[in-house]
């Protein structure tokens, strides 16, 4: 069987929420050392990667590896009626399935239950490649959402450009063209508010703003984003979850034809 | 004009 408490249960449901624009059902594996996600959109542009150790759980048990199939917009709902500081407790059995989520608060003493059908996805499955990434910047994640958020207004694609200058966000529509450059910035006493850059190799890569702007559904989850880019290969946006785990999205380049 | 890319193009099906 399967079975797991995680404290902050708050967690889970961002995670839910950082995937829920983008993928309608999904696969969530269980293991003896994690709980996992990886699945695609639709289009096939995008695709999101989540990992979550058992060492964020304070109670995990997973006597065999099981695929939880999921109708994100059901979970969503369910989420919602669940309270800021709860607890959350998943349970399944090894013919999965039903999974049942318990919210606990200690608190007000209330204790809410649910069983939820799941189903069997296909899943495609891709082999994403440990790469070396020519260039790789941290960067608060609220100043990426902006960001992404801002260029909106200018056009539907970003060109984002590493560069000795910086890393610059571009974006070119009838109105004109709007940059934002963000330089390397250590000054501040916070590291969650630093900037570094660390750049082999100048890239440049253009990316479609509707899926950027999917992916700072995450924002919630870590102060700090990663970029991660090299020429020609898609951008990897990463959302570390403290030490317990991350949410990586990778989004195909838009080339030239 | 710039044309959307899909994954399929960078990764393999394990």
């Amino acid at each position: 069987m399967f079975e797991a408490r995680l404290a902050n249960g708050n967690i889970f449901k961002m995670i839910v929420e950082s995937i829920r624009e983008l993928v309608v059902d999904v696969n969530i594996d269980c293991s003896t050392e994690e709980l996992s996600i990886q699945c695609m959109d639709s289009a096939h542009v995008a695709l999101v990667s989540m990992s979550l150790s058992q060492s964020a759980f304070d109670h995990f048990r997973c006597d065999r590896s099981l695929s939880l199939g999921l109708n994100l917009p059901n979970v969503s709902k369910i989420f919602k009626m669940m309270g800021r500081d709860d607890t959350m407790v998943l349970k399944a059995e090894d013919s999965a399935d039903k999974l049942m989520l318990m919210f606990e608060n200690d608190k007000s003493g209330t204790i809410a239950d649910f069983e939820l059908k799941l189903m069997a996805i296909e899943a495609e499955q891709l082999g994403v490649p440990d790469t070396a990434y020519k260039c790789s910047i941290s960067m608060p994640s609220s100043e990426f959402q902006r960001i992404v958020r801002d260029l909106q207004v200018m056009g539907d694609t970003c060109k984002i450009s590493c560069t000795k200058e910086g890393l610059k966000f571009s974006a070119t529509g009838q109105i004109g063209t709007g940059n934002i450059l963000m330089r390397q910035n250590v000054a501040s006493e916070k590291e969650e508010d630093h900037v570094t850059i660390d750049m082999e190799e100048p890239v440049e890569l253009n990316f479609a703003l509707r899926y950027l702007n999917f992916f700072t559904k995450a924002t919630p989850l870590s102060p700090t984003v990663i970029l991660k880019m090299s020429p020609g290969l898609p951008i990897v946006i990463e959302y570390p979850i403290e030490q317990l785990g991350h949410v990586k999205y990778y989004l195909a380049p838009k080339m030239e034809e | 004009p710039l044309k959307q890319g899909t994954l399929f193009s960078f990764f393999n099906k394990p």
